[in-house]
């Protein structure tokens, strides 16, 4: 142990152990946690050649084959519980994303949230046992986070009772969704749902993309991988252009809204319910931004303890940098803007879910503070941890431009977060529709409630500055 | 409820009040930018375009004070007062930071004084010396092991130099002693010189 990193545990006034338990959620959460990591760190089949030194396909060979791995070991483990999913596959893949992750991520639970029973039936095993391996391919190349602008087709023909997906433009080609490359066999594709000459807006459909035993593209099918991009390197982002696709019926996810047999069309209880699956990404995304500060302050923070440099007063020794007032305004602000995210990323979890259970019962009022609350800080955290990692980056001197520092890839890995599942300006934007709406109902006399509420009180007063 | 409450800048939920202050103004701002571009006569989609920014400031402000509230309410779940202290101290970092970035916000909209403003410098620096001796035990606390890390930087045991040496001896460039492009291309370049 370096001596002055010894040091400063020896310092510190409180018991390191009780935060942990608090930004885990409790002593078993952290004790099941550090199991897991165990399992994985101490699993062989796991070991693996430091990606910085392979080849971009090398590195998704090396990350398909570790997914492979991991996928037998969670059956192996009985580990179903999506938070140690979570865990597990976060140690397995440390750096990043990996090949499958919009399968466990996007498509596994838009099916559980958008599909039938009879769905569920036909579809659920397939998926759980990866003969389906599914992407969700919404973004097209010409656009992205205004989803009503998308292009794709989706054409009922009553006549034979199927689908047929087109992409008629090239900028309505599908682009970016990860895995869709080369690793995945089907795709949930939003598409303008066409019926009967009517275009009902966006709905989602199970496309099958490859032949599920030799894995070569079906015909209408064009798909491929997007190229190397500025991080990402172990995941197969994809393009899709769709040309003539039939599907059956039963493939659009039904749970919400409906085609009839016969072409007539059934309209879900609320617009939003189709973007279920981001806004579930949203909130999850918030916690992201907290891990990523967490490790990035963990590395800049410790190295600022151990690395001496020049001299605050003449003639002593060279002090811990941490020690100088500039390296402390520059880390403890995101120290704590870390633990700041962290419990924001609990409280999103937490509305997530009693927000989600509502729906499930049918009561969709609660939806649209989910959506603006998830949209917006998505935006907020990701802007702030995305500009803190490039300050903890530059803390550390010339051996932060090390990518043994880990920090350039932690930043190439963060930085999609702040255009994926929504750009972080229009984002922003939709939070503001929401608050505007709010603040004008509240002018009008009406009772808020949640966590607009305080727009009903800037109505009657004003704050002035004080003397203290 | 007219009567402005005394904002006691060291106080964290008398900042909360603040953000959220500056939120309900900001917002307000922002509609009131979009009503100013209807009553000159342009569309619904136009006013809205043209109040963007004041917009996304209200989202931002409004997310800022989500933020700061969670953080002070999370403080009310914490029973160990060693643990409570410190992050007392962060919450109170992070809040007062965040309007020395947007200190304009505070300012205009009348919710601080410049003497305020100036008091919240001082303070904050004083809060940089409180944390420095916590600084590592607060990042241990994250708990993140060395292999997720995966930093030679930021190692748990701190020997980052040895350890950044080795990693560098492991790049394919020293695979071999004399590179192949030696050979193919300075050799020959050197032969036509």
């Amino acid at each position: 142990m370096n001596p002055d990193i010894r040091r400063e545990r020896e310092n510190a006034s409180f018991n390191v152990n009780e935060l942990t338990f608090i930004l885990d959620g409790g002593p078993e959460k952290t004790k099941r946690r550090r199991e897991i990591e165990s399992l994985v760190f101490s699993d062989p089949d796991f070991s693996a050649e430091d990606p910085n030194f392979l080849s971009r396909s090398e590195r998704y060979d090396q990350s398909v084959r570790k997914s492979a791995q991991m996928i037998l070991k969670l059956r192996e483990y009985g580990i179903a519980d999506p938070e140690e999913i979570y865990h597990y596959k976060s140690c397995v893949h440390p750096g990043g994303p990996s090949p499958l992750d919009l399968h466990l991520a996007m498509f596994l639970p838009t099916l559980l949230n958008q599909a039938t029973p009879e769905q569920m039936e036909r579809f659920f095993m397939l998926t759980w046992n990866l003969e389906i391996i599914g992407t969700y391919a919404q973004t097209e190349m010409g656009h992205g986070t205004h989803l009503r602008g998308l292009e794709t087709t989706a054409t009922y023909d009553p006549a034979t009772q199927e689908f047929v997906l087109n992409s008629p433009t090239i900028s309505s080609i599908k682009w970016w969704p990860g895995g869709l490359g080369k690793s995945s066999n089907h795709a949930i594709v939003i598409a303008q749902l066409y019926s009967l000459g009517n275009c009902h807006g966006l709905h989602a459909f199970i496309v099958p993309i490859r032949d599920m035993s030799t894995h070569k593209s079906l015909p209408g099918i064009v798909v491929g991988d997007i190229g190397p991009k500025f991080g990402f390197s172990e995941v197969d982002n994809g393009f899709l252009k769709l040309e003539n696709v039939r599907i059956p019926r039963e493939n659009m996810l039904m749970k919400y809204s409906k085609v009839e047999p016969d072409g007539s069309y059934v309209k879900p209880p609320s617009s939003k319910l189709t973007y279920g699956t981001m806004v579930f990404v949203r909130s999850f995304i918030v916690g992201e931004s907290a891990r990523a500060l967490a490790k990035s302050t963990t590395i800049a923070i410790r190295y600022s303890t151990v690395r001496h440099q020049s001299e605050i007063r003449p003639g002593e020794p060279e002090p811990q940098i941490l020690d100088y007032q500039t390296q402390q305004y520059k880390l403890f602000p995101l120290l704590a803007t870390a633990y700041a995210f962290s419990f924001v990323g609990q409280y999103m979890t937490k509305i997530y879910h009693r927000i989600s259970e509502s729906i499930n019962d049918g009561d969709f009022s609660e939806l649209p503070e989910l959506h603006a609350l998830s949209a917006g800080l998505k935006a907020f955290t990701t802007w702030e941890a995305n500009s803190g990692i490039e300050v903890c980056r530059m803390s550390c001197g010339g051996h932060g431009y090390s990518r043994s520092s880990a920090l350039p890839d932690i930043y190439v890995e963060f930085t999609p977060t702040c255009t994926y599942e929504g750009e972080n300006t229009v984002m922003m934007l939709q939070t503001a529709r929401y608050l505007v709406k709010s603040y004008r109902q509240a002018k009008e006399g009406q009772q808020l409630s949640g966590i607009v509420s305080y727009l009903n009180e800037s109505q009657d007063r004003r704050l002035q500055p004080q003397a203290v | 409820a007219s009567q402005p409450p005394v904002v006691d800048v060291n106080d964290l939920s008398s900042l909360v009040e603040v953000y959220k202050r500056r939120a309900a103004i900001l917002v307000e701002m922002a509609a009131k930018s979009i009503q100013q571009e209807l009553q000159r006569r342009k569309s619904q989609e136009v006013a809205w375009n043209n109040s963007a920014i004041e917009l996304v400031r209200a989202s931002d402000a409004h997310c800022h004070y989500v933020v700061v509230k969670v953080f002070s309410e999370k403080l009310g779940e914490v029973g160990d007062t060693a643990i409570h202290t410190v992050l007392s101290t962060l919450a109170l970092l992070y809040a007062m930071h965040g309007i020395t970035k947007d200190s304009g916000d505070f300012l205009l909209a009348g919710l601080l004084s410049v003497p305020q403003v100036l008091q919240i410098s001082v303070r904050i620096k004083e809060l940089l010396s409180q944390l420095r001796p916590n600084a590592v035990a607060l990042v241990d606390a994250f708990d993140i092991h060395d292999k997720k890390l995966n930093s030679v930087l930021g190692r748990f045991d701190g020997n980052v130099y040895e350890n950044m040496f080795e990693w560098a001896r492991r790049s394919p460039l020293n695979a071999t002693e004399v590179h192949e492009s030696f050979h193919k291309y300075l050799k020959p370049l050197r032969a036509k010189l």
